[in-house]
């Protein structure tokens, strides 16, 4: 499963 | 002559030059005690002909290998005259003194260590799990942390369209310091987006250095966590991160040097210890 409700921007 | 070979038979073994070049055996070898030297040996590590195989011969105060070097050659143990502390966490002013209970279990994934369970000496018997140097001649072949994420990543890439394939390995967060422990995939079209693996699958596997830029802490992913292992090897009760990179949700909030505490229980570590058996 994958969490595609918390999306995480990194740089 | 004696030769430096991947094969610890032919090193042990006298080989002669022929006159008009290269070398032959009659299949004599050196006598027990000769210093000889395999292309496995590591630096440093002594080793010895020993019916005619080469040998290493290792400092171990536990007497587990078969070939022990003598104490006086080996690093004084520092943990030596210490009093046996109850828990098996790690404490500043107290050490433990430890013996292996499994061996080392190496995921061929580099940065990485081999992880092996411990149980302390003494009346208050604890277990605990300890970093350990792994054989990487087990490993049929060594991956990175990218190219584990990625071949997860490029498994969910079938059933969720949203996927680039690819995964990484991404920095902690003050809301969630074991992010490095966890795989995270990249959507396809905003590189810079990722979204996280959820349960087991998603975690990176254990020995995974997880210390990123804090070079001079040792951090390891455990069972999903991002642990840090004290002086003697072992988990510490408390750690201290400081953030080198925050989420952009996060970054108008603190500075670069955020620094976030995560604590590991005895019983957590048991938990621990539990799946990892």
């Amino acid at each position: 499963d994958i969490d595609l409700n918390n999306p995480i921007h990194v740089d | 002559m004696q030769k430096v070979s991947a094969d610890p038979e032919e090193a042990c073994l006298v080989w002669c030059q022929k006159r008009n070049g290269g070398t032959k055996s009659r299949g004599w070898t050196f006598p027990d005690g000769t210093v000889c030297q395999t292309r496995r040996s590591r630096y440093g590590k002594s080793s010895y002909c020993i019916n005619g195989r080469c040998e290493d011969f290792i400092c171990d105060s536990y007497n587990e290998v078969a070939f022990i070097q003598m104490s006086e050659l080996c690093p004084a143990d520092r943990n030596d005259n210490e009093v046996t502390w109850r828990t098996g966490l790690r404490s500043r002013q107290n050490t433990i003194k430890w013996k292996s209970a499994s061996g080392c279990h190496f995921n061929c994934i580099s940065p990485g260590t081999g992880i092996r369970l411990v149980m302390s000496k003494g009346k208050y018997a604890k277990s605990s799990i300890q970093l350990c140097q792994p054989d990487q001649f087990g490993c049929g072949r060594i991956k990175s942390p990218f190219q584990h994420a990625s071949m997860i990543c490029g498994k969910y890439k079938e059933r969720v369209r949203r996927l680039s394939g690819l995964g990484m390995q991404i920095s902690p967060a003050v809301e969630d310091p074991d992010r490095p422990c966890r795989v995270a995939c990249q959507d396809e079209n905003i590189s810079h987006r990722f979204y996280l693996v959820n349960g087991e699958e998603g975690w990176f596997p254990f020995g995974t250095d997880c210390s990123r830029s804090t070079s001079d802490k040792k951090a390891y992913c455990i069972s999903g966590k991002c642990l840090e292992f004290g002086s003697d090897d072992t988990p510490v009760s408390e750690s201290e991160f400081t953030l080198p990179l925050l989420s952009r949700n996060k970054r108008s909030l603190h500075n670069n040097n955020t620094k976030i505490i995560t604590k590991l229980n005895q019983q957590q570590l048991e938990q621990i210890i539990h799946e990892l058996n």
